[in-house]
């Protein structure tokens, strides 16, 4: 998908859990491709799916799964953090 | 994914329940003994002690809360997230744990639709005493709930969650770490908490009293939805994972799932998944709801004339790949829906289906993921192959023993509409075809 055409809700999903930093203040919220597929990729091998970067049904499915509020990558949420 | 370890300096750490869930079938008493033993898992093998204390000043704070609690982690309904816990440090709610008052905790539950509460706890608690998520698959602290753990006076935790916890805290004296835990297992039990045995009145198995038998019923709808199956009876349904293997035995209760349907609906009339946005579409009636995931949109219901001024009810409906069209059925007429266009085509209701062999009038139909079409009607189903417009030969089959994992000799109720038929234990299901001589022959059917 081009990024603009990438769900909201995806990429709140991938930031409220680590995978992606909040977009850029200077910029507002454009939001290029590369760093959503670098998320999407993270997600994937975080989650043991096969690292496509692409939002196939497994990654949804998983995205859909019940699960605990806590980021699986701690460090982006520090680095946020201190901005 | 390794980040900075954060620990509790002390070993003694007091716990409180301070707010209970509201509506929940769980008595406090029941949570607080999941709590206990949630903990338990932990002080079993590291130097932890953990013990409940009343007031406000325990460090690890235990409350069920809904939607937005002012800590920055705002829950969001049923599934999502279902909880979450701080991690040790200097602040105040350093340990705290908060689970989701609006999820289905369970206990001791077929229902593969309520979280257990006792896995959960597990995992947050693993958080409160500085654990991270980590994407091991059999670790506790993987971030997704992955169902329940089992008895929890007989929880062991995985290798890798001991292991990261030894690394912080240490091995507990009377733990090897190298040998299995038996011991840890064997001690005297009588000073826990006593925790309600799974019996045949438990609760997830009392609200079914009144359900149908998956063995033998008429299936009102019957839909694939994001690769599962799912066959809806009256205020219930069963659902089949892609393996095609039932998920529970159990039903479900549709509105527990499918939020937003009118509290007094008690059944519907199809299902169907739309190819262009993935919604789920539910009829019933002269009104139909469309769901994003399972929480229906905003405006619904709607009449079916949205669909067509001749549409009064549907009995069935499909999307067949083949044309990417929607498939409406009823009393034998049909009707044939572009998605895109979001226009009935020219030249329907017709009589004649594409489809040879098939029931003029049937209950419902889906597409499945090897790309045939099933029919379903009455107590049959009809298979018609991606390749071919005509009903495989050898067809009709029972759908209870393809789709509903029964055997010849569950269907054996007289009542084929048997909507109110009580529940059947499929445990220790007597075997009547291996019956003889005065021996009688238990089997389980899965």
């Amino acid at each position: 998908e081009e990024p603009n055409q990438t769900p909201e809700v995806i990429k709140d999903w991938l930031a409220k859990f680590g995978y992606l930093p909040p977009p850029d203040p200077v910029t507002g919220q454009l939001q290029t491709q590369e760093p959503l597929t670098k998320a999407v990729k993270a997600m994937q091998r975080f989650s043991g799916l096969e690292e496509t970067g692409i939002l196939d049904e497994a990654t949804l499915t998983l995205m859909k799964t019940p699960r605990c509020s806590l980021p699986d990558l701690l460090e982006l949420g520090k680095v946020r953090r201190k901005r | 994914y390794t980040q900075t370890a954060t620990k509790w300096n002390k070993r003694n750490l007091s716990w409180r329940v301070r707010t209970f869930p509201k509506d929940s079938h769980l008595g406090h008493d029941t949570i607080r003994a999941l709590m206990f033993y949630a903990l338990k898992v932990w002080s079993d093998i590291t130097p932890l002690n953990f013990h409940e204390v009343r007031g406000d000043n325990a460090d690890i704070q235990i409350d069920f809360s809904r939607a937005d609690h002012h800590d920055g982690y705002p829950f969001d309904g049923p599934g999502g997230t279902v909880a979450h816990a701080f991690f040790p440090g200097d602040q105040h709610t350093a340990g705290d744990t908060h689970f989701d008052d609006d999820e289905y905790w369970t206990f001791r539950s077929a229902d593969t639709h309520g979280m257990d509460l006792f896995a959960v706890a597990v995992h947050e608690f693993g958080h409160a005493i500085g654990l991270s998520h980590i994407s091991t698959a059999e670790s506790i602290m993987r971030p997704y709930f992955q169902g329940p753990v089992g008895d929890p006076l007989k929880y062991d935790l995985p290798y890798e969650d001991k292991v990261r916890i030894w690394q912080l805290y240490g091995v507990r004296e009377s733990v090897s770490p190298t040998r299995a835990l038996a011991g840890a297992k064997d001690v005297n039990t009588a000073e826990y908490p006593a925790l309600p045995a799974l019996s045949a009145n438990h609760s997830s198995i009392q609200q079914r009293r009144d359900g149908p038998d998956r063995c033998n019923t008429l299936f009102d709808a019957v839909a694939q939805i994001r690769g599962e199956a799912f066959f809806f009876k009256g205020k219930y349904f069963w659902r089949l994972n892609r393996s095609k293997h039932l998920v529970s035995f159990q039903p479900a209760q549709i509105h527990r799932f499918w939020r937003g349907l009118p509290p007094n609906m008690d059944s519907v009339d199809a299902v169907y998944e739309r190819a262009t946005d993935h919604k789920i579409v539910f009829f019933k009636g002269s009104r139909y709801w469309v769901f994003k995931d399972n929480n229906v949109e905003e405006g619904y219901p709607r009449p079916l004339t949205d669909f067509s001024p001749s549409l009064e009810s549907v009995d069935a409906a499909f999307y067949w790949v083949h044309d990417s069209k929607t498939y409406l059925f009823k009393d034998g007429l049909h009707w044939r829906f572009d998605e895109n266009s979001r226009r009935m085509d020219l030249g329907y209701p017709k009589e004649t289906t594409p489809w040879k062999g098939i029931p003029s009038s049937f209950d419902d139909a889906m597409r499945w993921l090897d790309g045939a079409i099933y029919f379903f009607k009455g107590k049959d189903y009809w298979k018609v192959t991606e390749s071919s417009l005509e009903a495989v030969p050898g067809y009709p089959q029972s759908t209870a023993r393809d789709w509903l994992a029964c055997s010849e000799m569950q269907s054996d109720s007289s009542d084929m509409d048997n909507s109110k038929s009580k529940v059947q234990s499929r445990q220790g299901h007597h075997d009547l075809s291996r019956s003889g001589n005065g021996y009688e022959v238990c089997s389980c059917s899965a």
